[in-house]
């Protein structure tokens, strides 16, 4: 699942800034 | 001490609310009832108003503009890259060099840029959601799934404050686009928002203030049905928690409305149909659109989701 999911998971673990997305 | 924690709780979530959500039900009502002054919103009416309002937004974001100059003029791979951050605006991609872009693609253009501010919501939500006691020592995988079944549920109910029977504020409040003009747009663009608008409005009528919308939105994500969780007796227990903190804050705050915990309650079955009827237009606008692209994370979420 979080292989699918490779966004929401970096969102879930902190490692996704706004930027980033 | 049970019902002072069950406050506690409230008073945690409508904090973490107000941190993560920036347009709050509070400001929204008073930018839809006139209450903000000279900082009325722009409203887009037509397709000149829309124009009219693009340029609106993008005066107000000059250095952010100015960051993204390049996928402002560019393709498909830089729309994809320009989807970055929420103060991008409301439109601005697809633009032609002269900077007129061509008429029959303005409905794709602004869908482009409801995305992008999807994409940063979901952000949002998903901080509120690891704000949840307990959230975040859920099952990883369950984290995710709560998040991809909860979240267009989430986003959905909180249209609700920004619109009325007329119109609806976007771009943080900036901007009110109408209703008639929405449903003004080419097909299917143009049936997109109805559904919104019927359910917000009655779902307006209970009179939720931000703190129940708080706890509401917390036994939303909390909902051990979802397809695929694997453990599903710690979420349900959560829930629980939260439920009771809803029940007690509903009392408290609305004395005079006995039924409103169990209308609340009703509203989810409402809301399940109409994220199921949304997803089911975002996949036939992916088969149809040939020109569409959907946001990688939107695309995350909707996948195998209904």
């Amino acid at each position: 699942l979080k292989d699918k999911h490779k966004i929401l998971h970096q969102l879930l673990q902190n490692s996704t800034s706004p930027v980033d997305l | 001490p049970e019902a002072a924690d069950l406050r506690a709780l409230s008073r945690h979530l409508y904090e973490a609310y107000l941190k993560n959500f920036p347009l709050t039900k509070v400001k929204a009502r008073a930018i839809l009832s006139g209450k903000t002054g000279d900082n009325v919103p722009f409203v887009i009416h037509d397709m000149k108003s829309l124009m009219e309002g693009e340029q609106f937004i993008n005066c107000k974001q000059i250095p952010i503009q100015e960051q993204h100059s390049s996928a402002l003029t560019a393709g498909l791979e830089e729309i994809i890259g320009a989807y970055q951050g929420p103060e991008y605006g409301f439109l601005g991609m697809g633009m032609n060099v002269s900077g007129q872009p061509p008429p029959d693609a303005l409905e794709l253009r602004f869908f482009h840029s409801c995305q992008s501010r999807s994409a940063e919501a979901v952000r949002e939500v998903t901080e509120f959601a690891k704000s949840i006691p307990g959230f975040i020592d859920l099952d990883l995988n369950d984290q995710v799934t709560l998040l991809k079944y909860g979240v267009i549920e989430v986003l959905t109910i909180m249209m609700a404050p920004l619109m009325n029977k007329d119109g609806t504020l976007i771009s943080y409040g900036q901007i009110f686009m109408t209703r008639e003009f929405l449903k003004s747009l080419r097909k299917p663009f143009g049936q997109m928002m109805e559904p919104k608008f019927d359910f917000s409005v009655k779902f307006n009528i209970l009179e939720l203030d931000d703190s129940d919308m708080a706890l509401f939105l917390a036994v939303i994500i909390l909902s051990g049905d979802r397809p695929g969780l694997l453990n599903v007796k710690p979420i349900e227990q959560l829930q629980e928690t939260v439920l009771h903190s809803l029940e007690l804050q509903l009392k408290l705050n609305h004395p005079d409305c006995l039924q409103l915990f169990a209308k609340l309650l009703q509203k989810m079955t409402d809301l399940r149909q109409i994220v199921t009827d949304h997803v089911h237009l975002i996949q036939l606008l992916k088969k149809t659109e040939v020109d569409m692209c959907l946001h990688p994370l939107l695309q995350e979420i909707m996948k195998d989701l209904y």
